[in-house]
């Protein structure tokens, strides 16, 4: 099974 | 002071329509180059990324910058009272309380203002790299909106998989397994229907779609939708609106075996 990623590992705050 | 006058209600209209399910408060950045949105939805899956330049409206002011926090339930509230080929001007203040929205019909001389309350938004935003994208597909809006519903009657989640020669959605559920191919195809009378395919290399991800058949509700503002992929980056779905403005949608992939 798979498991849904976030944003933030892959665009980070600014 | 912000003035922005669009030549029809109806763009807003389905913009806002298209991401209302998605993002609920949301704040419209105004500055001299447009009206620009970012806002995640709030399990940080998917980012909404709006842009309506300044030469999609006209006249367009805008003297100082200023961030217009907004109930999307709310502003649909208000945007229903708006005929879809109403000129819609919105305005505001430079420190504003309140949104101040017409909507003229020039036909029957009818004038309607409304004003909507303003809500302070903190609101995280995220940079977003310019990505060179291994694959890059263009494919007709309503196409795509159908392969992502038809899909999602099988399953909670498609693969895609595009290769030079084609674009694979596959999924497998409980009732038995779903898979769409694309191949690249290029009608020169009707261009809307073509299918384009620019890959660097293969690319594999695995997305939800529940997210992706929200994106769908914005098929409307555009007759071609463009997804943009590389292994292991959040997907990029983009809707191009007139004067190189554009609604995009970002999903971050399923990860694992």
């Amino acid at each position: 099974t798979s498991q849904q990623a976030r944003l933030e590992g892959f665009f980070k705050p600014i | 002071m912000l003035e922005a006058r669009l030549e029809q209600a109806d763009l807003l209209k389905k913009v806002v329509d298209a991401i209302k399910d998605l993002v609920q408060d949301c704040n419209f950045d105004c500055n001299d180059s447009g009206v620009a949105l970012q806002a995640m939805d709030n399990s940080h899956v998917a980012l909404v990324s709006m842009m309506l330049k300044a030469e999609s409206f006209s006249p367009y002011r805008c003297d100082r910058n200023v961030a217009l926090g907004v109930n999307l339930t709310s502003l649909t509230k208000v945007l229903r009272a708006a005929q879809n080929e109403d000129i819609l001007t919105l305005k505001a203040e430079d420190a504003p309380d309140v949104l101040n929205l017409v909507f003229e019909n020039t036909d029957s001389d009818r004038l309607s203002e409304y004003d909507l309350k303003l809500m302070d938004i903190d609101q995280e935003h995220l940079g977003i790299p310019d990505t060179e994208y291994a694959a890059t597909i263009s494919l007709p809006s309503v196409e795509f909106r159908r392969i992502c519903v038809d899909l999602m009657a099988l399953s909670e989640s498609v693969s895609i998989e595009t290769s030079k020669d084609g674009i694979k959605f596959s999924c497998a559920g409980d009732i038995g397994n779903g898979a769409v191919t694309l191949r690249p195809n290029t009608n020169v009378e009707k261009p809307d229907q073509n299918v384009e395919i620019e890959l660097t290399e293969p690319v594999a991800l695995t997305f939800s779609l529940k997210y992706l058949v929200n994106f769908c509700k914005a098929a409307g503002l555009s007759k071609t939708v463009k997804l943009c992929l590389s292994n292991e980056v959040p997907l990029l779905v983009e809707y191009a609106l007139a004067g190189s403005s554009y609604l995009r949608f970002y999903l971050a992939p399923k990860i694992g075996d």
